[in-house]
């Protein structure tokens, strides 16, 4: 897995033709709401029980 | 008959035009805990048939007169209720006699998926006449297959091709002691993606900070040749990953000059194991339920 492959996905998934660049002074008063990090943390409880079986 | 687009179309049945056997294998116990199943060959012996009946099913044909021999993999639900998967389809001659090996892998593969304890690998062989017309009529019963127990020999057989896993599967973990060689059999090693040292990455993700992705990494032992003759395109074993997980993440996102928060899930991010496998070799269908 190499940067680009994260990148790319991340880009597809989002929908995006190119990560945008973001200030530090926008995301630096940016909480994280409670409902945001709880359905982060489901997924991430998730995928450690979901395998996708590959080739 | 439930729709209301559609008249009821009735049929009626007018006269058998296959023959069908149903084969029993108990598989239980014949499949090895640690082994891969390559290839499952079913093979029928092939009775000759009556000449007279031959020669007047000839004269129908200038092509030869031939049968459709199905196989079907039947499996009996928890309701009762039956289903059958197409295995194997194919054109055989009524003359002549002798073996016919049909690959039955994919009916082997299903009967694997089945929750113990595991009925028997049932194997539904039929026998369809080809042309139509009352002329050829009894087509299908001039080809008939020794059954078992019969005196003559022939019984049917399946033959079952396995590679043991413990020599040609993958180890699991890398040591991480020991450090990755040519020789190194399959495993799966660690390697951490640091997000946070990715300048694209900058205060645009916000979660995680980084994740343990692994990959697969060694070589696998090849078979001995006479197992490859399955796929004739198929490529040697390489070590792969065979099961992933999604890594969730948590993303800045600018909309109409706000920014806020949001999860997102990426597909097969994460490496959860590695294993040998054939490259090009077809992927075993999931049973459905």
């Amino acid at each position: 897995l190499t940067e680009d492959q994260v990148l790319g996905n991340l880009l597809q998934q989002l929908g995006l033709r190119q990560a945008p660049v973001l200030d530090k002074a926008e995301v630096q008063g940016l909480s994280i709401p409670a409902h945001v990090r709880a359905e982060y943390v489901a997924l991430l409880q998730r995928s450690h029980g979901d395998r996708s079986r590959g080739k | 008959r439930f729709s209301q687009n559609f008249r009821e179309v009735a049929g009626r049945f007018l006269a058998s035009e296959a023959s069908t056997h149903l084969l029993v294998f108990g598989l239980e116990q014949r499949l090895p805990p640690r082994s891969e199943l390559v290839q499952a060959v079913l093979r029928l012996f092939r009775e000759p048939a009556p000449k007279a009946a031959l020669r007047r099913l000839e004269r129908l044909s200038a092509r030869g007169a031939r049968v459709r021999v199905t196989i079907e993999w039947l499996r009996v639900r928890d309701d009762g209720s039956n289903r059958t998967s197409l295995i194997d389809s194919r054109l055989v001659s009524v003359q002549g006699s002798g073996w016919l090996a049909f690959d039955v892998t994919e009916a082997v593969n299903f009967w694997q998926q089945l929750r113990r304890p595991r009925q028997p690998l049932l194997l539904q062989v039929s026998v369809q006449k080809e042309l139509l017309g009352s002329a050829a009529a009894g087509a299908h019963r001039l080809v008939r297959f020794a059954a078992q127990g019969a005196q003559a020999q022939g019984e049917p057989q399946l033959e079952l091709h396995t590679l043991d896993l413990r020599d040609y599967g993958a180890q699991g973990n890398c040591d991480p002691e020991a450090g990755v060689a040519e020789s190194t059999r399959c495993c799966r090693q660690e390697t951490y993606l640091d997000l946070q040292g990715m300048k694209w990455a900058e205060n645009w993700v916000l979660e995680p900070p980084g994740f343990l992705a692994y990959e697969c990494v060694g070589s696998c032992l090849q078979p001995p040749e006479h197992l490859t003759f399955t796929w004739p395109f198929v490529g040697p074993r390489q070590c792969i990953a065979s099961e992933t997980a999604a890594l969730p993440m948590i993303v800045s996102i600018k909309e109409g000059g706000r920014t806020r928060s949001q999860v997102v899930s990426l597909p097969n991010m994460r490496v959860q194991r590695c294993s040998c496998a054939w490259d090009g070799a077809p992927v075993p269908r999931v049973l459905e339920p």
